[in-house]
């Protein structure tokens, strides 16, 4: 915003506290158009879970993360119909690495049912990169971690493994690529199937996981300088003094 | 309390009681994000309550104000040595954090927790 410079400025100096980049990241008002759909029903289904009215955070939240961030896709292509087979290909931008944040999971969540006018489809996603390990998500695994309840089409599956692996230390622009793979239910006859529209269809949204690692720094500090004043007043230390 | 420790200090005034009256404390203030301008990118919450603190720190700094001795010297210096010497600021002491879901300039929603948002109790330091 325009009347923010000085406090622009300020956000750029990282020695200043976390609470700043609030400022930072105050876009202009010549952004793109407001989310809607269900990616925005999604994230607004998990801020009631996490907090209430005012904005506290909930005692009992269980998103287990102090940041979550919802990605669309940034392209889709379509692929020339196969058979039954409808493939698009999406890609999820990620952002670059900011050091104060350390990813914890990241999750995609998908339409594994699109039921279109005389189409019914059960679709699901693959990741790109090859041997890349991918799991439904299971809560079990999670913790105290749940996400919010989905609508039936959605389905939610855990790519932690194949995000941080493959693409988060990676340096540069880093995408993450999904094939979005749809076949249309057995029994019903193979159609022409077009898809026109689809692309501007929500099928797929990645959402990554952070916490702040800022007390993780402060905790290591702490501990570092407590084994140096330990090994100060160590006999050996003594003694060689 | 000054007004025991230096025996020409009058306790019962009506500035004293005045400035009883107005002795910092937190006080309750909401807003709302389109107030702020920015309700273009933040989705929730709608209000915000970030409160502030205000009035003044006289030299009876009550003990529930959690000052500093430094703010107590000061406060005396103040009223009995030098005027020109500021009395203590009343300033927040305790923050809460706030949940905020936004949208980013490149069209992510942003779901984050953010320290120091909400003034909870102030301070004279």
């Amino acid at each position: 915003k325009a009347g923010w410079p000085s406090i622009t400025l300020l956000a750029d100096d990282l020695s200043l506290p976390l609470n700043l980049d609030l400022a930072k990241e105050a876009p202009g008002k010549g952004m793109k158009p407001r989310p809607q759909g269900y990616p925005l029903r999604y994230m607004l289904k998990l801020y009631q879970r996490s907090a209430d009215l005012h904005g506290h955070p909930r005692e009992n939240r269980t998103i287990g993360a102090k940041m979550v961030r919802l990605v669309k896709p940034s392209a889709n292509a379509v692929r020339p119909l196969r058979g039954p087979w409808h493939v698009q290909t999406l890609d999820f931008p990620l952002a670059s690495n900011q050091e104060a944040y350390e990813l914890i999971r990241a999750t995609v969540v998908y339409r594994h049912q699109l039921h279109l006018v005389h189409y019914h489809l059960s679709c699901h996603v693959e990741p790109w990169v090859p041997k890349c390990l991918t799991k439904p998500f299971s809560s079990s695994e999670m913790g105290s971690f749940k996400p919010p309840p989905m609508s039936k089409a959605w389905t939610e599956m855990d790519i932690t493994h194949c995000v941080q692996q493959r693409l988060w230390n990676r340096k540069g622009r880093r995408v993450l690529r999904l094939r979005f793979m749809c076949e249309q239910q057995k029994g019903s006859e193979v159609l022409e199937f077009q898809w026109h529209g689809m692309a501007s269809l929500d099928v797929a949204f990645l959402l990554l996981y952070f916490n702040d690692t800022n007390k993780s720094i402060q905790a290591k500090l702490t501990q570092g300088q407590e084994e140096l004043t330990d090994r100060e007043s160590s006999p050996l230390m003594r003694s060689a003094r | 309390q000054a007004c025991s420790i230096a025996s020409d200090v009058p306790c019962h005034t009506q500035e004293h009681d005045w400035s009883v009256n107005n002795q910092c404390s937190l006080h309750p203030y909401k807003v709302s994000f389109r107030q702020l301008g920015w309700d273009h990118w933040i989705i929730a919450p709608r209000l915000y309550t970030p409160n502030y603190c205000k009035g003044i720190c006289s030299r009876v700094l009550p003990y529930g104000l959690n000052s500093p001795n430094h703010a107590i010297i000061q406060s005396l210096v103040n009223e009995l040595v030098n005027h020109t010497v500021p009395q203590p600021s009343c300033v927040p002491y305790k923050f809460l954090p706030m949940s905020i879901l936004l949208v980013e300039a490149n069209g992510s929603i942003l779901y984050k927790e953010y320290e120091g948002m909400i003034a909870q109790s102030c301070t004279c330091r």
